[in-house]
């Protein structure tokens, strides 16, 4: 069970988009995937239809009160794609966890259990864990439970900011707690890729990251952005879009296969 | 001397870049204008022109070693408008502020400062608080100090997510500290006009905020987003493209002015 952190502390740059659509795509090559949401604001969840509104036991459960990963999780509409969602208790979990003995290792103690035991007779290959946008207790629990790191990145000015902090936070907690823990690739999100701008910023990635970005890029697709008020994957959404064929092509150079064109 | 916070604690849904070039259309418009930067990214700053690497006093230094904002206010290329600019060091701040007595009221106290004093002569019309995105205690100061609060919102589907959080905040500083604050209006941002998402979100917004959604929409266009990379607002970089059009027109319907098409 590989668990893939998709991790950056800016916001609005398709961590979400990404955790949800690639997971689909993984799925669609026969996986067994997990969306684990560990985000608050509960985004990834919503996006494959649960009603976060409406959640008798989530995350927040799992990480305060000793509740197991499988008590939680629900199949999507997608095959092969399930959920452990959030809501906004969670936002109530960092207080709740700071004074908690191994407060940074509450999550991969969760996920290791439910690597040994299942759920209801499913073991997962992949398990994404839909970071929040802060480097809080939240997303050092997802890093030091997690075996790599994807970082989505908006081809835009900003973009590499912050993202020496993201490096600083996963060298401490590669030191301190996970020592298996690398960064897997980036991914340039929302590309407008007629702008001479998107590629001045993948340029400068790539000086910055060599060999860290991924060849697949995901284009701006209005589609990605319509499928979650329809609480599904653009898999179910709209399978011939830009934004299908795009994480389609992540997921194959991520799992190495050839993909005719 | 007018103060509004531009404020949204959700990321990338266009803070800066409103705080900016709507500062800079007031400018364009005969006022005086100051744009300070309130959160340690310091985007605002180097959308301006200004070097965050090489800053010796910044907004970090006015609100925890009682500097004066006039001793970090600079020009910019633009006529009429001026920087108070922040870096990575204001994210130091709010750990030695929350000790701190009235430690919710010092931008209000640094602002009135300079309401009666002026900087070297400038008497300010409008300051604009670039907001971080958080609801944190800088972020409490910017409430706390603004006559008026302008909230960006992108037209996607998780856009009025934390709005009710945003509005419980503002509902608390209005109580407890500042009476006067109001929610000038919502501005709807990178605005994909052709599509039914970027309308349905438009109409969910005036649902459940009649009357305080601008008429005034700002459209995605890639010059808004190249601008900050030549440290320059959108009247200086592309003074006719759509992003100065509609930036024209918000400040214009801000200041109740007509204009002719
Ligand atoms: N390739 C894309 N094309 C069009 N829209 C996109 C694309 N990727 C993401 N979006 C939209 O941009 C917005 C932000 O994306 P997303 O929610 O995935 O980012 P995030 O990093 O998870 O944000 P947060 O930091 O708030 O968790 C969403 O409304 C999403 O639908
Ligand atoms: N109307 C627009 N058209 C095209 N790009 C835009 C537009 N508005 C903002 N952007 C781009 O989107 C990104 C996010 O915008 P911006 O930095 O203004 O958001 P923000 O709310 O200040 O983000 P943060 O929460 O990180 O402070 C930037 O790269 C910006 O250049
Ligand atoms: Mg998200
Ligand atoms: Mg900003």
């Amino acid at each position: 069970m590989k668990v893939i952190a998709i991790s950056n502390q800016k916001g609005g740059v398709g961590k979400t988009t990404t955790a949800v659509n690639l997971g689909a795509a993984l799925a669609g090559f026969g996986h067994r995937v997990l969306v684990l949401d560990v985000d608050p604001q509960g985004n990834g969840s919503t996006h494959v239809g649960v009603d976060i509104y409406g959640l008798e036991k989530s995350m927040y459960d799992v990480l305060t009160d000793d509740v197991p990963l499988t008590a939680i999780i629900r199949p999507t509409g997608l095959e092969g794609l399930h959920c452990a969602p959030s809501n906004i208790d969670l936002s109530g979990a960092e207080v709740e966890m700071v004074s908690a003995v191994g407060r940074e290792t509450i999550l991969k103690e969760k996920l290791e259990e439910l690597q040994e035991k299942g759920h209801e007779g499913v073991f997962f290959d992949y398990v994404l864990l839909d970071c929040a946008p802060s480097l809080g207790l939240l997303s050092v629990n997802a890093l030091a439970a997690a075996d790599e790191i994807i970082v989505p990145m908006q081809t835009e000015f900003f973009a590499l900011q912050g993202i020496s902090k993201l490096m600083e936070v996963v060298g401490i907690v590669r030191k301190r707690i996970n020592p298996r823990l690398e960064i897997r690739g980036i991914v340039a999100c929302r590309m407008d890729t007629r702008t001479r701008l998107a590629l001045e910023v993948i340029e400068d990635i790539q000086s910055h990251f060599p060999n860290l970005l991924f060849e697949a890029r995901i284009r701006q697709n209005v589609k990605l952005a319509e499928a979650p008020s329809f609480g599904q994957t653009i898999f179910e959404y709209d399978p011939e879009s830009n934004g299908a064929q795009d994480y389609r092509a992540l997921a194959a150079e991520y799992l190495g296969i050839q993909l005719e064109d």
